[in-house]
C-alpha cells in the first residue's frame, strides 16, 4: 500500500463504510452488491486481456465473449433482480461497453412495459433465452430527438393484417442503435403508423431483422455497422433500411395504442406512454452521471494524494498535489457534485418506479412531471458530469491523457449521454415547456404539486421577478 | 439588490430557498417574455424559439434547485454524526460553489448581496480545507473496485508508478526492439539525405 494513501485513510474523521451504506441505500444492499461483485472478481473466466491494446474488431469480439459469459453466469447463479443484474454486469463489463446492453436495457424492458399480455408471453421468453436478440431503433440518419420528424413508416394493410415497414428516404435510415449492426436479430422499431389513410404518429413495432438459424439479414432488410466512433468501440451501433418489409399485426406493441384487424385505430390514454422506455433510460442516466463522475473523482483524488510535485514552502519536500488549493478547488466541488447526483439519481429512479406503478393502475397525474424532471435532470447532470470528467483528467496532469489512467475511457463512454436518449438542449426545452405550463396554470389559480410547487408562491406574488 | 433571502450562508435550508427563488425568478422571466411576444401577435412557435435561451436557463436553474434540495433532504436521513458532518460540508460546498458559478442570477434576482458573495467565496476556500483530510476516504466510500475503475492512477493501493511502467511494456509497439517501419521508411530516407 502506498504510504500516502495509508496515512490519508488512517486520519479520516468518519467511517467510509457508513457513507457507502447511505449511497447504496442500506447496509443490506451494500452487502448484497459486494456479494454479487465478488462473483465476477473471483471468476478467472472474467480475467481478459487489456482492451487498450486491441483493435476495434478485437474489442467487439472480446466484449461479446464477456457478454455471453455474463448471461450464462447470471443464469447459473440464479440472479433475477434487475438491480443485482446491473451490479453484476457493471463489473463484468468494467470500463468497456456491452453489445447486449440495449437488448436487456431497452428491448426487453420495452416488451415488458408496452407489450400486451399475449405479446409478453410470446416475446419475453425468446428474449430471455437470447433467441430474439433485440435493440431499440428510433434515431434516423437525418432525425434525432424530434420524434414527430421521424420518417420511417408502418402502413397497415387490412387485407393481409400486416404492417409494411418502409424507409422512404436516405435520411429515414435508422442510425445509431447499439447492437444493431452485427449482434441483433430483432429490433423494436419506432415508425409513423398509417392506417385507413391517416398518420397516427409514432408507434413501436417488433421487427425481425435476421434469420434465427443463420443470422443472415432477412429479405428487404439492409443492416450493418456505422463505423468507429469517439468511444463505445465494443458496441456495434448500426444502420437499418426497410424496403417494404411486411410484419404481422401482432408485432405492433399494443398495450396502449391499438390497431384492430379492420384497421381501426384505438388511441392510447396519453401519447407520452409510447416514450415510457426513454423516460426510464433517462432516469437511469442520472445515476450514470453520478457513477461516471465519481469514478473520475476517485482516480483524480487518489492520484493527487500519491503524486508529489513542485513546492509550497521553499526547501521543503515536494508536497502531495492534493495540498495545493488550486487542485482542491478543481476536484472537491466535483466530489460534492458526485454525491449530489447520486442522491438525485436515487430519487428519480424511485420516482420512476412509483409513477410507473400508478400508470399501471390508470393514474397518469404525475406522468408530465416525471417526463419533465427525467429529461431536465438527464441534461443537467450529463452536461456537468461530462465536463467534470474532463476536469478530472486535466487534474491528473500528463498521466491523465494516458489510456492507463482510465479517464479517457470513462469520458468517451459517458459523454454520448449528452446526446443519446434526447439531445440535452432539446431535453431542457421539454422541461421548460412543463415549467411554462405549470406557471401559467398557477397564475390561473391551479394549485401545483411536486417539485414545481414553488410556482404557487409566484402566483401569490411572494416571489417577485426583478426587472432585468 | 439589497434584500436577501439568505440570512446565513452556512444555513443549507436558506441556500435551498435561494436556489428555489432563483429558479422561480428565471421561470417567471422566461415565461413573461414568451407571453409578451404572444401578446405582440407572434406565433406561439416563434415566441418560443425567440426566448429559448432564457427557457433553457430556467430549466437549468430548476434542475439545480432540485439537486440542491435532494441533497439537503438526504442529510436529514443520516444518523451517524461524523458522516453527517462531512456530508453537510460537501452539501454546503456544492450549494455555495453553484452560487459562485452563477453569481449573476443571484445578484440580478436580488437574492444575495455583494458582501454575501464575498463571504461565499471565502467560505468555499475554507471548506476546501475542511474536506481535504477526508477527500481520499470520501472517494473510497464510492466503493469502486479496481476492476470497475480500470485505472492505474486510481488504484486502491496507490502503487501507481511501478504499474504504469508494467502497463507501458505491454504496448504492441514494444513487441520488437526495432519496428519494421524503421527499415521501410526512415532507413531509406537517411540514406538519401
Amino acid at each position: 500500500m502506498n504510504p500516502d494513501l495509508s496515512k490519508e485513510r488512517a486520519t479520516a474523521t468518519f467511517n467510509p463504510e457508513i457513507v457507502t451504506h447511505i449511497l447504496d441505500g442500506s447496509p443490506e444492499k451494500t452487502r448484497r452488491r459486494r456479494e454479487i461483485e465478488s462473483l465476477v472478481l473471483n471468476d478467472p473466466a472474467f480475467q481478459h486481456e487489456d482492451p487498450n491494446f486491441l483493435s476495434r474488431s478485437e474489442r467487439y469480439e472480446l466484449a461479446l465473449k464477456k457478454s455471453a459469459l455474463m448471461v450464462q453466469r447470471i443464469r447459473e447463479y440464479g440472479i433475477s433482480n434487475p438491480e443485482e443484474i446491473m451490479w453484476f454486469k457493471r463489473l463484468g463489463v468494467g470500463s468497456q461497453t456491452d453489445p447486449l446492453n440495449l437488448h436487456f436495457g431497452m428491448f426487453y424492458v420495452m416488451l415488458g412495459n408496452q407489450g400486451t399480455e399475449s405479446q409478453r408471453e410470446k416475446w419475453l421468453p425468446l428474449a430471455l433465452r437470447l433467441q430474439a436478440i433485440g435493440t431499440y431503433a428510433q434515431t434516423e440518419l437525418g432525425h434525432g430527438t424530434h420524434l414527430r420528424g421521424l420518417e420511417t413508416t408502418a402502413t397497415y394493410d387490412p387485407s393481409t393484417q400486416e404492417f409494411i415497414l418502409n424507409s422512404p428516404t436516405v435520411s429515414s435510415i435508422k442510425w445509431w442503435p447499439g447492437g444493431l449492426g452485427k449482434t441483433s436479430n430483432h429490433a423494436a422499431v419506432l415508425a409513423q403508423l398509417y392506417t385507413q389513410g391517416e398518420c397516427k404518429g409514432l408507434h413501436a413495432f417488433i421487427v425481425p431483422l435476421r434469420r434465427l438459424d443463420t443470422h443472415e439479414p432477412l429479405p428487404g432488410i439492409t443492416v450493418g455497422d456505422i463505423g468507429p466512433k469517439f468511444g463505445f468501440d465494443e458496441t456495434d451501433n448500426g444502420f437499418l433500411k426497410f424496403d417494404k418489409v411486411r410484419i404481422p399485426r401482432e408485432n405492433m406493441l399494443m398495450k396502449y395504442a391499438q390497431v384492430e384487424p379492420d384497421g381501426t385505430y384505438v388511441k392510447p390514454l396519453s401519447d407520452k406512454l409510447t416514450y415510457g422506455t426513454m423516460v426510464f433510460i433517462r432516469s437511469v442516466i442520472v445515476g450514470d452521471s453520478a457513477r461516471s463522475l465519481s469514478k473520475a473523482c476517485t482516480i483524480a483524488i487518489r492520484y493527487s494524494a500519491v503524486r508529489h510535485q513542485s513546492e509550497i514552502r521553499p526547501g521543503e519536500p515536494e508536497p502531495q498535489i492534493l495540498d495545493f488549493q488550486t487542485q482542491q478547488y478543481k476536484l472537491f466541488p466535483l466530489l460534492a457534485t458526485s454525491y449530489a447526483f447520486s442522491f438525485a439519481g436515487a430519487y428519480v429512479g424511485e420516482m420512476y418506479h412509483r409513477i410507473s406503478g400508478d400508470i399501471q393502475t390508470g393514474n397518469l397525474n404525475e406522468l408530465p412531471e416525471l417526463h419533465a424532471l427525467a429529461a431536465g435532470l438527464k441534461a443537467f447532470t450529463t452536461w456537468v458530469a461530462a465536463s467534470g470528467i474532463e476536469e478530472c483528467r486535466m487534474a491528473c496532469g500528463g498521466h491523465g491523457y494516458s489510456r492507463s489512467s482510465g479517464i479517457p475511457d470513462i469520458y468517451v463512454t459517458f459523454s454520448p449521454a449528452c446526446t443519446y436518449e434526447g439531445e440535452n438542449t432539446v431535453m431542457m426545452l421539454q422541461t421548460a415547456r412543463f415549467l411554462f405550463k405549470s406557471y401559467t396554470a398557477a397564475l390561473s389559480g391551479e394549485h401545483l404539486e411536486g417539485m414545481v410547487s414553488y410556482l404557487n408562491d409566484v402566483s401569490l406574488q411572494r416571489v417577485q421577478a426583478q426587472p432585468l | 439588490a439589497g434584500r436577501s433571502v439568505v440570512k446565513d450562508i452556512n444555513d443549507l435550508r436558506s441556500l435551498e430557498e435561494a436556489y428555489k427563488q432563483r429558479a422561480a425568478w428565471l421561470v417567471v422571466a422566461a415565461s413573461r417574455n414568451v407571453q409578451n411576444d404572444l401578446k405582440r401577435g407572434k406565433r406561439k412557435e416563434d415566441a418560443w424559439n425567440k426566448n429559448s435561451v432564457d427557457l433553457v436557463r430556467a430549466s437549468d436553474a430548476h434542475c439545480h434547485y432540485v439537486v440542491v434540495k435532494l441533497f439537503v433532504d438526504k442529510l436529514s436521513e443520516v444518523q451517524d454524526l461524523a458522516a453527517h458532518r462531512i456530508l453537510s460540508s460537501l452539501c454546503l460546498l456544492y450549494a455555495l460553489h453553484g452560487i459562485g458559478k452563477n453569481t449573476g442570477d443571484f445578484l440580478q434576482a436580488g437574492l444575495l448581496t455583494t458582501s454575501q458573495l464575498e463571504q461565499i467565496q471565502q467560505r468555499i476556500k475554507d471548506l476546501l480545507g475542511v474536506i481535504r483530510p477526508n477527500a481520499v476516504v470520501l472517494v473510497d466510500a464510492f466503493d469502486h473496485s479496481d476492476t470497475h475503475l480500470g485505472s492505474i492512477l486510481g488504484r486502491y493501493d496507490g502503487n501507481v508508478y511501478e504499474n504504469l511502467f508494467e502497463w507501458a511494456k505491454k504496448s504492441p509497439l514494444n513487441k520488437t526492439q526495432v519496428h519494421e517501419s524503421f527499415h521501410k521508411y526512415l532507413k531509406p530516407l537517411q540514406s538519401k539525405l
